[in-house]
């Protein structure tokens, strides 16, 4: 099973 | 005070038709550059980022930066007013509490104003940085648009394999499974159709098909799509603008 993850892991605030 | 005139609202209509069901309220960026926008879906795993540079407008001016608070929907209701062949100039005095689109009929001398009034909203920036992607693939977004539909009847998710010369978009669900494979070529009548292959790396990503068949809503925007991929980040799907781009970072799904 697959488990999506959200793109705030990726990218930080500014 | 901002004044940009569209030559034809289809373009500003297929923009908001690409957001509206994934966004609910955007901070509509205009600088003297052109307009910006950066947005992330309710379930923030999609952000979207919009640029409609000053080269797609007619005329565009724009002497101090301007936020134009919007509520998708509202916008969507009144570009659906207008008919897409028409004129579109948006116009907002400076500090603005609302902003106003005048659609212009060419032949009949036909002219629709409409004041959408806009709203505050606190949204938080993401700092995107540029990255070296594994692989790029450039291809026709109608072509896309129908893979991604057809795979989504099998499972919500949907795998990307690419190697040298193909790309193979792999769904298995619980009554089956099915696969596209597409393969680099050039056609030279249509450019347009060709299907280009970038590779440095071979990739094996997985995507939510929902969050895909939101993307491909841009599909009218533009006859190709750009796909960046890099192993174990967010997919870049790109739809080409006139003079600008709009831009869909999708984040990836992980095995348990």
């Amino acid at each position: 099973e697959t488990r999506q993850v959200i793109i705030d892991k990726f990218y930080s605030d500014e | 005070m901002l004044e940009g005139k569209f030559d034809e609202a289809s373009l500003l209509k297929k923009v908001i038709d690409a957001m509206k069901d994934s966004v609910k309220l955007c901070n509509f960026n205009c600088t003297e550059n052109g307009i910006s926008v950066q947005a992330i879906d309710d379930s923030r795993v999609l952000l979207i980022s919009l640029l409609i540079e000053a080269g797609s407008f007619e005329d565009y001016r724009c002497d101090r930066n301007i936020v134009l608070g919007l509520e998708m929907e509202s916008l969507n209701k009144i570009i659906k007013n207008g008919n897409a062949s028409d004129m579109l100039t948006l116009v907002a005095e400076d500090s603005p509490d609302a902003l106003n689109l005048i659609f212009e009929d060419k032949r009949r001398d036909r002219i629709a104003e409409y004041s959408l009034k806009l709203m505050d909203i606190d949204q938080d920036f993401l700092k995107i940085e540029d990255m070296k992607f594994d692989a790029v693939v450039n291809m026709p977004s109608a072509e896309f648009a129908k893979i991604c539909r057809d795979m989504k009847t099998l499972s919500e998710s949907l795998q990307i394999i690419i190697t040298k010369d193909s790309v193979k978009f792999n769904s298995e669900g619980d009554f089956g499974s099915g696969s596209v494979v597409i393969k680099s070529f050039t056609d030279l009548e249509k450019t347009e159709e060709s299907v280009r292959i970038t590779l440095e790396k071979p990739i094996n990503l997985t995507f939510g098909a929902k969050y895909l068949n939101d993307i491909i809503k841009s599909t009218p925007l533009a006859s190709q799509v750009t796909i960046k991929l890099c192993d174990k980040q967010p997919a870049l799907f790109e739809y080409q603008l006139p003079s600008g781009y709009l831009r869909f970072y999708l984040a990836p799904k992980f095995e348990d």
